[in-house]
């Protein structure tokens, strides 16, 4: 996180660090969800080609409940049962982030508390909160002035238009030829040093939700053109919502 | 002497007849008929020296040791002794006839040939039966019931219900294995009411079928030879019911009515060789046997329409209160059926009921459960009320409640009759302590 803030034990409590190819974030669905980047599973351009969601799955390491890393290693990690990637991922095409989006399963339910608890997800018609401007928070464990935090940060960010987005990504295109789809949103600023980066993958973007009273997840980090030096790019929750509920009403 | 063949009838002659006899002759007739039979003796012709007393010639009859006379003369002759026409019976089957004559048979120096005698015998039967023919005074009769005489002999006969004994004389009572198998009757002492016979040892059995009980009642007179101190030692009424003993009786106030409870009564009756009681009478009738009246162990029980009375065949159904369960021993049963047996017992004993447990409530996991109801137990009837930790967890609870009762059946259920205990969901999106902005 660049241009944030520390968070305290309990502002972020569906915060989970993993640990797969590199440090990477999620959160916490119900009791035994946590919601991550397929990327963060399966990087594009990985050497790891040919290995297993099985395997993957048996190396995972996820923690929860604390906001600092050494403490959350501490605690210990929840083992993983399995792991789902969207079928629209594809971790061949570099630059194509579409279906950036995975659940790992844990092999046992965690214990609420005041340090873990699961994110809401967002209504299903509700649009409000990816219109420009609207205020979100990112959370996550990843790269803050080259050097990998060792506390949970956050930082507030606006949701910007869709037309912005394109324009700003098309001035760069020249340079990274990246599809920004449909499933896909911007956030951060131009020129503000306020953004996410490098290890906040799979981190979600959340909005609190005042008519319901409750913080909604919306995005999770995928992608961007370096780190604070323009608008992130997040997966669009709201567009994965039927496969999301398709694999975790299956218990 | 001579032996008279036995025949039925026959002649003896003194010796020489027609002719007159020899002097100095003694001769011996031992007549002897068939036994049954006694010997008639006549003279048909006699004409012997005619002395007083018969103190020369004489024929002698003797018969059963005794003599019947001595006999001379001649018919009409004023001296001497002529049987005539006089018929000589024996009592016994022999007769002895014993002829003398002496050295001479003259009067005034004049021979005088006597011709002597011819004699007719013949067998007559004889009536055994007739007291007056019996062989002494001392001595019992022929026939201690019945004397039936024939040709030759006799024979006894007894009273119904006596039989004859190996002396062919005295009847004893057959009373020895009397069998009644008719569902009511009477039985009685040999004779009653009149004296009971000597020496009895009669047995009595009542045979009828199972799950029949037998009720004995004595009539009147009830009289047997007692002691004033010692229980029945002269003739005993000893009652068994299946070999278990009822009673043993005498004396002359009646036992009255016995229900033996059994279908299977043996009477013994015994007597020694004397007494001048009359014995005893018993009206027998049987009812269906009865069981104990069920008594259930405790206030849950029911008894479904219990009777007054219960017999042989007969059922009875036992439930428990709504909440109770049955059971036997640390078995749960399902229902319970008791059935009257033969012998007046129930074939099983009765249940009892306890109170239906549920067990432990299922425990609810991120939640925890508490008992609504005094005490807290897991009895019918108790109440549980289920929780979430919150506020991490929001309890979800179907179309129930979280209030869970111990039903009749032993499980948990809901306000709507379900098993299914609630579930704790996690709360998204609420955290305890989330971040605020305050600088603007």
């Amino acid at each position: 996180i660049l241009g944030g803030k520390a968070a305290r034990r309990g502002n972020f409590p569906w915060q989970a660090l993993t640990g797969i190819h590199g440090r990477g974030g999620g959160a916490l669905l119900g009791d035994r969800w946590i919601l991550t980047a397929a990327h963060t599973i399966f990087p594009k351009g990985s050497g790891r080609k040919n290995v297993s969601l099985d395997q993957l799955a048996e190396e995972a390491n996820v923690f929860l409940g604390h906001t600092n890393v050494e403490e959350l290693h501490k605690m210990g990690n929840h083992p993983v049962r399995r792991i789902l990637i969207h079928p629209d991922y594809n971790p061949k095409d570099e630059h194509n982030f579409d279906g950036d989006i995975a659940l790992l399963e844990l092999k046992h339910p965690v214990t609420l508390g005041p340090t873990v608890l699961p994110i809401c997800l967002p209504d299903t018609t509700n649009t409000t909160f990816y219109m420009d401007g609207h205020m979100g928070y990112v959370s996550g464990f990843g790269v803050e002035k080259n050097f990998i935090s060792n506390d949970l940060k956050y930082v507030s960010l606006p949701a910007i238009a869709r037309e912005k987005c394109q324009r700003w990504l098309d001035s760069k295109k020249r340079n990274i030829p990246v599809v920004f789809s449909e499933n896909m949103f911007c956030a951060g600023f131009l020129t503000v040093k306020r953004d996410t980066c490098q290890g906040d993958s799979g981190s979600i973007f959340t909005v609190f939700d005042r008519e319901s009273g409750r913080w909604v997840a919306t995005g999770i980090v995928s992608w961007g053109i370096g780190c604070a030096e323009g608008y992130g790019f997040y997966t669009k929750i709201l567009n994965y919502l039927d496969w999301i509920k398709g694999i975790v009403r299956e218990d | 002497s001579s032996r008279v063949p036995r025949k039925l009838f026959g002649e003896i002659t003194s010796p020489g007849y027609p002719k007159p006899y020899p002097n100095n002759n003694n001769s011996i007739w031992n007549i002897q008929v068939p036994k049954g039979y006694v010997v008639k003796l006549t003279f048909r012709y006699f004409d012997l020296e005619p002395s007083q007393s018969c103190f020369y010639d004489y024929v002698k009859v003797k018969a059963d040791k005794k003599n019947l006379g001595r006999y001379c003369g001649q018919l009409g002759s004023t001296t001497g002794n002529h049987p005539g026409r006089k018929e000589f019976v024996s009592k016994g089957n022999r007769m002895h006839l014993a002829f003398h004559s002496d050295f001479s048979n003259e009067d005034n120096g004049t021979v005088i040939p006597y011709r002597g005698f011819l004699a007719y015998y013949q067998a007559v039967d004889l009536d055994e039966c007739d007291p007056k023919n019996a062989p002494g005074d001392d001595e019992a009769p022929q026939c201690q019931h019945f004397c039936h005489n024939y040709a030759g002999g006799y024979f006894c006969s007894c009273r119904t219900g006596y039989q004859l004994q190996s002396d062919h004389h005295s009847c004893k009572v057959e009373c020895s294995s009397e069998l009644f198998t008719e569902a009511s009757g009477y039985l009685s002492s040999p004779e009653y009411p009149r004296p009971y016979p000597e020496d009895l040892r009669c047995n009595y059995s009542i045979r009828l079928q199972k799950g029949l009980s037998i009720i004995l009642k004595f009539l009147e007179p009830f009289e047997i030879d007692d002691h004033q101190q010692v229980h029945c030692p002269y003739d005993q009424l000893k009652i068994q019911a299946r070999g278990r003993e009822i009673g043993e009786f005498c004396g002359k106030k009646s036992p009255g009515r016995i229900e033996t409870n059994s279908n299977e009564v043996d009477i013994l009756f015994l007597t020694d060789e004397s007494g001048f009681s009359r014995g005893w009478k018993i009206h027998y009738t049987s009812q269906k046997i009865r069981c104990p009246q069920p008594v259930p162990w405790d206030q849950f029980t029911i008894i479904r329409d219990l009777q007054p009375v219960y017999q042989f065949q007969d059922y009875f159904v036992v439930s428990c209160k709504t909440g109770y369960n049955l059971m036997e021993g640390n078995q749960k049963l399902l229902s319970f059926t008791a059935v009257c047996q033969a012998d007046g017992t129930w074939h099983q004993s009765m249940p009892r009921c306890e109170i239906v447990n549920c067990g432990s409530p299922s425990s609810l996991t991120n939640g925890a459960f508490s008992y609504v109801s005094k005490p807290a137990n897991n009895t019918y009837q108790s109440v549980v009320t289920y929780r979430c930790n919150e506020p991490y967890y929001q309890i979800v609870t179907g179309t129930g409640s979280e209030r869970f009762t111990c039903s009749a059946e032993g499980t948990w259920l809901d306000e709507d009759g379900q098993v299914r205990i609630p579930a704790c969901l996690p709360v998204c999106g609420k955290p305890v302590n989330p971040i605020t902005e305050v600088q603007r």
